[in-house]
């Protein structure tokens, strides 16, 4: 057989050592591309939307600059009125948009944690918010858990949809928290 | 093996990989809504968007 | 060197005037207003008077924007967020890059635009100018960001929907084209401390749309395959050396991410350019490579490689040469080289061609791994199959097992699989294998030649090789191209090549296992 590096015995010599060394894997054997944001399974065009080489999800909407008609560019008249950003002045309509628009970034968190604040609850699980439903006791209370009936947010239908929830407290999330500046 | 010359380029891009380009510096200046990229917990939606019906 | 007197310091006042000016609730539409009145302050000052001045002027104002935006970011260390950081970079750099596009949209007449596109250059190559001089007397302190800011801003503002920038980049690309050279001397070879903000450009959606997609005619692909063959030139020397460390990963895995999209949405662009892409990635990059060779054109339907009894040669496609845009032949050096080439091609003659072949293929190296020329390898290759495939159609038939045998063309490729070392077999075969990619008539003959060089080799080692050359392409993560796919499975398959009676087959248990579950998969 071919002894050097060009033949059989010299694929099996680096597959080998790609068995330990994982710097060699992704020459190896390469990676998973299905893992590396992009829904190559897309039927439209997948560069309108690409964030970049290393963004891990496409654009936010909010993200995707479009040359609109110069007079639609009012932020320069309208700066300085703009109140600034507070979440515990905005219904929870707009909370939910923040916390749904907003992925991986600190404005997500923030909305969170105003929701939570009003007694919102994220369910770890199920990945949607939960409230009690307002002068609806649980009808059933134990030390790790409850039952009843609860709002759940539709982010789906934008809407808050009642539905009988068995709630166990583990999987519902604590207080959000807040990275510091900079962090 | 690599050359000198490859030597210094890995160390030129070394350096570059400690101030890696962020999303926002080939976006529109947002002086109210900047990004502010975190990490998030794994069981919030990690894409943004939504339907654009909805 | 020797500016005039005070130009310094008339650029700095005018500077921040017009930073000033340009966020101002009264800058008007586009800065139009805003504009009129700077324009008379330039004229004022003496800056447009003659050319020397107004490129001193850039060259003083690039700088100071590059030198206020570093002295921001070196700040960030004592408390301000990043965000804050760039925000006041942004506040800085945005504006002059809208001064620049106002001057580049407004100079000259407005039907003629050599002296917009003059213009810009000009500032391009300042930019690119001062980044080199600044790499070079900072060294690992370079910071990348007014550069990639002022380039991709400049790059938004000059690709805004207006008639008088459609009337430059219409119908030669000028600012494309401005900006590929502009990218191509920044490449990551020659800035590596730019690279990752180059590769950010370079695959940005309105760069990547204005390249492969809006502009007419594909005028664009030319220039975006010389940038995509520079990153990859940059890539090659430590891909081979196979140990990536995090920050070469990062650049790896951004470069996968950006080809994924152009597989996708232009795989016709990595058809056509396939060729120059293979001949600059190295050997080892299966992956990468598999990526580039899968790109089918989105017309076409690929019959299932895993059809019982498929009859590739009944297809229609493998009569249909793919488009590629190198010469081929010009690379075939030397000259010399070329001439006898052609002569034994043509006449078998001279007879001592075939035993020349070797030296014309290797290169003076004590490098392992760097003996052979793989840019002349490749382009032997596929221009002797060219020739090939052209001489069967010429007698009315197509390739298939019996036509490509007993011709001056399978004596190129026999001899070279004999007389070649492991090395420059390995790299053979490698050339052959670039051409298994969807069915057409390249993918079709070479795809029969492998097979006939496995059928007809005359030592173990050949067959050996060919089977380490298709196996290593399928044993990675997907994509694989169809052409490869159906090589293989018809050498696994068909009785005739009595694959399985190889010692090779069987000479480790990793070996064995991957060859099951390779069959496994292909049966």
């Amino acid at each position: 057989m071919v002894t050097d590096q060009f033949g059989m015995v010299g694929l099996l010599t680096f597959i080998r050592a790609a068995e330990t060394d994982h710097n060699l894997v992704s020459l190896a054997l390469g990676s998973d591309l299905t893992t590396l944001g992009l829904n190559l399974n897309s039927p439209e065009n997948l560069y309108p939307n690409f964030a970049g080489p290393w963004a891990e999800t496409p654009c936010r909407p909010q993200d995707i600059d479009y040359h609109v008609p110069q007079e639609y560019l009012t932020n320069q008249q309208i700066r300085g009125k703009l109140a600034p950003v507070k979440f515990d002045r905005y219904g929870e309509d707009l909370l939910f948009y923040m916390f749904y628009s907003n992925a991986g970034d600190l404005l997500q968190i923030l909305a969170a944690a105003e929701l939570y604040n009003r007694d919102w609850r994220y369910h770890k699980e199920d990945r949607v918010w939960i409230t009690r439903a307002p002068g609806m006791a649980p009808v059933d209370k134990g030390p790790n858990y409850e039952r009843g009936t609860y709002f759940y947010f539709d982010a789906q239908n934008w809407r808050k949809v009642p539905k009988e929830f068995h709630l166990e407290y583990d999987k519902l999330e604590e207080r959000p928290h807040i990275p510091t500046p900079g962090g | 093996q690599l050359t000198v010359e490859h030597e210094l380029q890995f160390k030129m891009l070394q350096a570059a990989f400690f101030h890696m380009p962020h999303p926002s510096d080939s976006e529109r200046l947002r002086l109210h809504l900047p990004r502010q990229p975190c990490q998030t917990p794994l069981y919030y939606p990690q894409v943004s968007g939504l339907d654009p019906l909805v | 060197f020797q500016d005039p007197p005070a130009l310094q310091e008339k650029t700095e006042v005018l500077l921040r005037e017009w930073i000033q000016m340009y966020h101002s609730p009264t800058a008007g539409q586009g800065s139009a207003s805003a504009f009129q009145h700077f324009v008379k302050q330039m004229n004022l000052h003496g800056i447009l008077k003659t050319d020397d001045l107004i490129t001193r002027f850039f060259r003083i104002c690039i700088s100071m924007c590059r030198d206020l935006c570093v002295r921001s970011i070196l700040e960030q260390g004592q408390g301000p967020s990043p965000t804050y950081v760039r925000s006041k970079c942004f506040q800085n750099l945005d504006a002059f890059v809208r001064l620049i596009a106002l001057l580049v949209k407004h100079s000259g007449e407005a039907t003629n635009p050599t002296t917009k596109i003059n213009l810009l250059n000009k500032v391009l190559g300042l930019v690119c100018g001062i980044m080199i001089h600044d790499i070079e007397s900072n060294g690992t302190e370079f910071q990348q960001l007014p550069y990639h800011r002022i380039l991709i801003m400049l790059f938004l503002e000059l690709n805004a929907p207006e008639a008088i920038l459609e009337s430059i980049n219409l119908p030669v690309c000028e600012v494309l084209m401005a900006f590929t050279q502009t990218l191509h001397l920044l490449r990551p070879s020659k800035c590596p401390g730019f690279a990752y903000a180059w590769l950010e450009i370079v695959s940005h959606r309105v760069f990547i749309g204005r390249m492969l997609a809006i502009t007419p005619q594909q005028k664009g692909w030319s220039m975006y395959s010389m940038l995509l063959a520079d990153l990859f030139k940059f890539l090659a020397p430590f891909l081979r050396n196979a140990e990536l460390a995090k920050p070469l990963t990062m650049l790896y895995k951004g470069t996968l991410r950006v080809l994924l999209v152009l597989l996708h949405d232009f795989p016709e662009f990595l058809c056509e350019y396939h060729y120059g892409f293979c001949d600059v990635i190295p050997p080892n990059c299966i992956q990468m490579r598999n990526l580039i060779l899968s790109a089918f054109p989105r017309n076409m339907r690929l019959p299932d490689p895993f059809t019982p009894n498929l009859k590739v040669d009944m297809l229609p496609e493998i009569t249909v040469s793919p488009k590629i845009h190198t010469s081929v032949a010009n690379l075939i050096q030397p000259p010399e080289f070329k001439k006898n080439l052609d002569s034994y091609l043509k006449n078998r003659t001279p007879v001592t061609f075939l035993s020349d072949m070797r030296t014309y293929l290797q290169q003076v190296s004590n490098e392992p791994g760097m003996h052979y020329n793989m840019s002349v390898m490749n382009s032997l290759v596929l221009y002797v199959g060219m020739q090939a495939i052209a001489q069967i159609n010429s007698k009315g038939l197509t390739p298939s097992m019996s036509t490509i045998a007993h011709s001056a063309h399978m004596d190129i490729f026999q001899n070279l699989g004999v007389d070649l070392d492991t090395e420059g077999r390995y790299l053979f075969l490698n050339a052959i294998a670039n051409q298994l990619r969807y069915p057409n008539s390249h993918t079709h003959y070479f795809s029969c030649t492998l097979l006939h060089l496995f059928a007809e080799a005359n030592t173990e080692a050949i067959q050996e090789q060919i089977t380490r050359v298709l196996l290593e392409r399928l044993i990675v993560n997907r994509p694989h191209p169809w052409g490869l796919l159906i090589t293989f499975i018809e050498l696994i398959k068909n009785p005739s090549f009595k694959f399985w009676s190889h010692e090779f087959v069987k000479c480790a248990p990793e070996i064995e296992k991957l060859f099951e579950s390779v069959a496994r998969s292909c049966m």
